[in-house]
């Protein structure tokens, strides 16, 4: 990526990059649609030998030779067994029955971990700068899952078997489904197994956003990344003859509509006869060639890839398109590069344009395209497309857990597709601007092998509680984070404990760590039968004995973020509950922590107690949160929430948990 | 549809308990093979391993192995001693 160490505050000079030899010891496992070996992004120049303790393989296939792989890509897999025992053979005619990547989008989320560095890297002149991935100096090993026609469990499971045997430290999984029980779902079980060796699992929340309830990768064993913006845009500016003129956004990069004024109309004006209201969001075969040719086309956002719209209109004629956001979409604007010029805007520009349309008899406009820009504020906005909480699953753990980079992310790209993955787009780049938790999700996974280099020995949750406690909420121009689908202060509900900030994570000063038994009890406290739990445990782990009912409780589990749950009922008036946490002290030997609370609104709490004293490295103290609401005059089968914030402070470090309250 | 096709093999993923594998057996894919034979009514000399055995064996992240199987047949590896559970493979896991 060219822009988000830069927004992440990593450098050269000093904290996480030198500090962790920017990840030469660590292995970084990506689970996607494999790779494009030959991109600059992994070549090996300057990496040290691999790890002798790798075990693992650069498996030959169709157009890959175990000779692709060097000191950056050091192992390449692929599973297919399942797929083709489901779907018939792969077709060699559209994808490669090896670790070659036909989609581009393992390409890209490997490159953005742990992508080595490449000058004048650009898509088509935007995005321009030197690209790197989070952990440059980190190795690369591809397990390849998914196939033109999905990606399968049975699949996903022997590459989780494959990647724990070979050695790897981190995985990295921006693939997921549906939310199912953790005892159903093989994602849930392979990324604990995962757990049980010390690998971290780092997985996308999904794209389900802004409708609540939306998150998937849920168990609490994974890290789980919600999606934001960075500081960069690509502005274009509609200008239509009556001096109005809108800010959208646009990857075109060239001067082909001149600064002339062009005729302008809506597609849901140009339909075809029997386009059955579909022209509207110019469906493939929807537009009139005879009202479109020569003009600029306005189309709505839905249905279709808003790139195959532009295809569309250049199919039929137009000379460029004005894409307007639905309103779920609300203002954010995601740039993609067109085949034709074109823009999006957002839903409310797209409402005025069409106002225009509709009040003009000779509509006309122009799009200038003004290339890239950074410093944008304000940065960062939560991603409209990024999935939300609550947990559907187990509302008592907080989740998404953070957000980081997923808009407008420039990475290595597949030379098999062009860079809007359409059919007819046969353009090669070398690096494509992308967007989604497909593309938060590595950001985080590269700087998760960023904090194991520096910290071997920190666990899995230790490493994801210094992502989680030193995240931010306050954006660039020092308000809260704000949501990009309507504009609003954003929650915990799509940011979890905020966004990442790799300078703190170094030092987070205290950690809430956890070992494989706590997530035992975790899911003992949710009354797992024998089968359920054996499915995770593989008979080498029991509910603790000595364990309390309250310490099997699934809120208990000693996670960096705390959510009560007050399941009101007919007869319930008020809620009293407590829920405990320790720490452990990474920091200074002698530190004494201060509290600072902020309750959720209408609730009240208390903290006990109010101070941490340490007396030496790795010593643990244990805190507990008791809170105390009314009951809540509800919908049935709705609920509400509330928010806060619990920091423990001391001269040098502040560790920031979210306090989540819903009835 | 599923009832006009009974016969229909999909994939299914099958957790078992290793503390039960019979003593007979050395190894757990010698088991998971005899225990698909006796599923698909094969006799042990007649089962293909290649072709009806399982397609993936798992011992890392979990414990028993993913394979094609008709309804029917899934539904009596249930009753297998040692069997904990089986999941078809069909929840939709797609790239974000």
């Amino acid at each position: 990526t060219t822009r988000t160490p830069h927004f992440l505050g990593l450098n050269a000079s000093s904290g996480l990059w030198p500090s962790s030899n920017y990840g030469a010891d660590v292995i970084i496992g990506i689970m996607d649609s494999g790779i494009w070996p030959e991109k600059k992004s992994f070549w090996d120049t300057g990496l040290s030998p691999i790890p002798e303790r790798w075990k693992g393989e650069c498996e030959e296939g169709t157009d890959f030779k175990a000779s692709l792989c060097n000191k950056k890509l050091i192992g390449a897999r692929s599973f297919f067994k399942g797929y083709e025992a489901a779907m018939g053979p792969i077709n060699e005619t559209t994808e490669y029955r090896s670790a070659r990547d036909s989609e581009g989008h393992g390409t890209h989320t490997a490159s953005t971990a742990a992508g080595n560095y490449v000058r004048h890297a650009s898509l088509l002149g935007s995005a321009a700068g030197t690209a790197k991935g989070m952990a440059s100096h980190a190795r690369i090993a591809v397990y390849k899952v998914c196939w033109k026609g999905g990606c399968f469990n049975s699949d996903l499971l022997a590459a989780f078997e494959q990647a724990v045997i070979d050695g790897v430290d981190i995985i990295s999984l921006s693939i997921g489904g549906g939310v199912l029980p953790f005892f159903l779902d093989p994602i849930a079980i392979g990324s604990f197994g995962a757990m049980e060796k010390g690998i971290l699992v780092s997985t996308s929340a999904g794209n389900g956003g802004p409708s609540p309830l939306s998150i998937t990768n849920v168990s609490p064993w994974v890290l789980t990344v919600a999606a934001s913006t960075l500081d960069r845009d690509f502005p274009a500016l509609i200008r239509l003859p009556n001096h109005a003129h809108y800010r959208g956004v646009s990857l075109y990069d060239g001067n082909a509509l001149g600064r002339r004024q062009i005729p302008l109309v809506y597609a849901g004006n140009a339909g075809l006869p029997g386009s059955n209201g579909s022209a509207n969001l110019c469906m493939a075969g929807s537009l009139d060639p005879a009202d479109v040719k020569g003009k600029i086309v306005l189309c709505d956002r839905g249905i279709s890839a808003r790139a195959a719209k532009g295809m569309v209109v250049r199919d039929a004629g137009g000379v460029g398109m004005i894409l307007a956001n639905a309103l779920a979409n609300g203002e954010e604007l995601i740039a993609d590069s067109h085949v034709l010029p074109a823009a999006l805007v957002g839903y409310g520009a797209g409402v005025a344009i069409k106002d225009y349309i509709t009040q003009t008899d000779n509509a006309t406009a122009n799009i200038i395209f003004t290339g890239t820009v950074v410093g944008v504020r304000p940065a960062p906005v939560m991603a409209a497309f990024s999935s939300r909480g609550p947990n559907p699953a187990n509302p008592e753990i907080l989740k998404p857990d953070v957000t980081a980079p997923g808009v407008n992310i420039l990475a290595a790209w597949t030379s098999r597709v062009g860079p809007t993955e359409l059919p007819n787009d046969d353009r090669v780049v070398d690096f494509n601007i992308m967007s989604g938790t497909s593309m938060s999700c590595p950001h985080v996974s590269g700087l998760a092998a960023l904090l194991k280099g520096a910290h071997p020995d920190w666990s899995p949750a230790a490493i994801k509680s210094a992502l989680m406690t030193t995240a931010f909420n306050i954006d660039n121009s020092g308000n809260y984070l704000m949501d990009g689908s309507d504009s609003n202060i954003s929650t915990p509900f799509s940011f979890g404990a905020g966004h990442v900030n790799p300078v703190r994570a170094l030092n987070p000063g205290l950690v809430y760590d956890l070992d494989v038994q706590d997530y035992v009890d975790f899911l003992c406290g949710l009354n797992y039968s024998t089968s359920w739990l054996s499915t995770f445990t593989k008979g080498q782990y029991k509910c603790s004995e000595g364990g309390s009912a309250m310490s099997m409780r699934p809120e208990n589990l000693n996670y960096p973020s705390i959510s009560f749950v007050y399941k009101q009922d007919e007869n319930s008036t008020t809620y009293v509950g407590s829920i405990t946490r320790t720490v452990t002290n990474v920091g200074l030997p002698n530190s004494v922590y201060t509290l600072a609370a902020i309750p959720p609104p209408g609730v009240a709490m208390k903290v006990e107690p109010p101070t941490l004293s340490f007396g030496r490295l790795d010593e643990k103290k244990t805190f507990t949160v008791t809170c105390e609401a009314g009951a809540k005059s509800l919908v049935p089968g709705d609920s509400d929430s509330t928010f806060g914030s619990l920091l423990w402070t001391d001269d040098t470090h502040i560790v920031h948990s979210p306090i989540v309250f819903t009835w | 549809a599923a009832q006009a096709a009974p016969a229909e093999a999909s994939i299914y993923i099958v957790h078992v308990s290793k503390a039960h594998m019979p003593p007979i057996f050395t190894e757990e894919e010698q088991w998971y093979s005899s225990t698909l034979a006796s599923v698909k009514g094969y006799e042990p000399q007649e089962f293909n391993r290649e072709q009806e055995g399982p397609i993936y064996s798992y011992g890392t992240v979990m414990h028993g192995f993913a394979a094609k199987l008709t309804e029917a047949q899934a539904e009596a590896l249930k009753s297998v001693n040692g069997v904990l559970l089986v999941i078809p493979d069909d929840a939709l896991v797609e790239l974000h």
